[in-house]
This record gives structure tokens, C-alpha cells and sequence, in this order.
């Protein structure tokens, strides 16, 4: 059986927030390393990994592997019924037909609990290459989202240019062009308004916005993101939390020209 | 006119 305990329910309230967007029913997979959930969207452009971490939950116990297929809309309606500071408990037999949550509230005595019944989720899991990528920026989260959000206004698409000047963020619209050039930036009393930019070998991507301003949805999960890139292959979009736990998006380049 | 690529033909299944 499983039983995961998080402190606070608003963890899971914000990454069911920021992937139910992009993707309806998903499994989530529980074994004794934590809970997982790897879901493409509906048009197979982009990916989200999501993996919490046993060491994120207090206690977590989980004795065999149980895949709990649950529609991300019925479980955003369950977790509204959740306070942000409320203990959360997740519970399930070992073959399922519900999922149970318990909300417990640490200043009164309300406990409140619900079940949302489960789905057959036949889903085909994708093996993610190990990769040394070209291009590692770490940024202020909020700023990615500020970038995506602006660029957005103007056109569909934002190439991500990086070389030893810095990373470069273009578009190009009907109305005009944009771009954002960003260098590597130390703040020794606000690390988390950090730029930080590892680089290889210079790249050169184009990607959709509209996919990118859906993951800046995770932004209130992490002060920091992390966007790793090579040549011709998917971007790496990467919120860390507690515990080496983390939710990653991977984003198809546009090709062509 | 830009293509987008699909993010399975990156990633294998597993």
C-alpha cells in the first residue's frame, strides 16, 4: 500500500497546477523511491517528468509499485479543498480503484478527506537519454516568465541563442521583433536573481512560446530555473524542489527555417 | 515556414 505525507499540501497543489494544462490523465507511478509521473501533451511536442522524492514526504511508505491513473482535473477540484498549509496524506491500496487524500489542518482540528476514483491509463512511457547538453543557463524563474510572457505578445515562436556574450532571447513578429540579452550575473545578497550561463559549444534553438509560457506556469514552485540546451535536440526546462525532488519539462525545437 | 518537431522522435520508449 502506499502512504505519503507531505507537510504541505501547497507542493502538490502547485505542480497539479502547473502540468494540468498541458496534459488530462496521467499516471502517477509510486514505488519506495517516491512518486513519479512522466506525461506527454496531447500534440507529442512536449514532456513532463515529475518525480517527488520519498525523502519529500514524512512518512512515506510505498511496499510495491502502484500506477495511479488520475484525470489532473478531477484531482485540481479535490485539491482546491485543500488550505496551502494543510498537511496532506495520500493513501492507496495495492491494486486501487481510488485514490484517498487526507487534508489535516495543523491550527485546528478539521480533518477532511476525499477519494477520487482511479483510470486505466495505458501510457507509453518514454526513455529520456542521459545527455551533456551544450548550454546551461540558470536564471531567476519569474524572469524566464517575464521573457516568454512578453516575447508571446509579439510572435509564436523564440529562438534561444547562446554563446560567450551571454544567451540571447529573439523573436520576430508581424508587428516587429523583440530580443532580451541576458549575461551571467552574480548578486551576493540575492543569489536567487543569479544568471548563470555554462557553456560548451555555442547554440542555436527555436521553440514554441506557447508551450514555454506553459511551463513558466511551475515558476511559484522554484526562484530558479534551469534551461539546458544542445543543437537539435528537445530544451530542457527544469524546476528543482526539496529533497533533489523536481518537475522538468523537454520541448521539441521548431526545424526548419 | 517553420516545422515542429515531435518530442517522441526524440525519446525512445521504454
Amino acid at each position: 500500500m502506499l502512504e505519503a505525507r507531505l507537510e504541505q499540501a501547497n507542493l502538490l497543489k502547485k505542480v497539479v497546477d502547473a502540468i494540468k494544462d498541458l496534459v488530462q490523465d496521467c499516471n502517477f507511478d509510486c514505488n519506495d523511491s517516491g512518486i513519479a509521473l512522466q506525461a506527454m501533451d496531447n500534440s507529442h511536442v512536449a514532456l513532463v517528468s515529475m518525480m517527488l522524492k520519498s525523502e519529500s514526504f514524512s512518512p512515506f511508505r510505498c511496499d510495491r509499485n502502484i500506477a495511479l491513473g488520475i484525470n489532473l482535473g478531477s484531482l485540481t477540484k479535490v485539491l482546491r479543498c485543500a488550505q496551502n498549509e494543510d498537511i496532506l496524506t495520500l493513501k492507496a491500496e495495492d491494486a486501487p480503484d481510488v485514490v484517498n487524500l487526507v487534508f489535516e489542518s495543523a491550527e485546528t482540528d478539521r480533518i477532511s478527506e476525499y477519494d477520487i476514483k482511479l483510470m486505466d491509463i495505458d501510457q507509453e512511457h518514454l526513455g529520456i537519454p542521459e545527455t551533456e547538453y551544450a548550454a546551461t543557463i540558470t536564471m531567476p524563474s519569474a524572469e524566464f516568465q517575464r521573457i516568454c510572457r512578453d516575447l508571446s505578445a509579439l510572435s509564436e515562436s523564440v529562438s534561444i541563442e547562446c554563446s560567450k556574450e551571454g544567451v540571447k532571447f529573439n523573436c520576430q513578429g508581424d508587428i516587429g521583433s523583440g530580443s532580451i540579452h541576458l549575461r551571467s550575473h552574480t548578486n551576493v545578497d540575492k543569489p536567487e536573481l543569479n544568471v548563470e550561463i555554462d557553456l560548451t559549444e555555442p547554440v542555436s534553438l527555436t521553440f514554441s512560446l506557447k508551450y514555454l509560457v506553459n511551463f513558466c506556469k511551475a515558476s511559484g514552485l522554484s526562484n530558479q530555473v534551469k534551461l539546458c540546451l544542445s543543437n537539435e535536440v528537445p530544451l530542457l526546462v527544469e524546476y528543482a524542489l526539496s529533497n533533489n525532488s523536481y518537475l522538468r519539462f523537454y520541448l521539441a525545437p521548431k526545424i526548419g527555417d | 515556414k517553420q516545422g515542429q518537431g515531435s518530442i517522441a522522435s526524440f525519446f525512445k520508449k521504454a
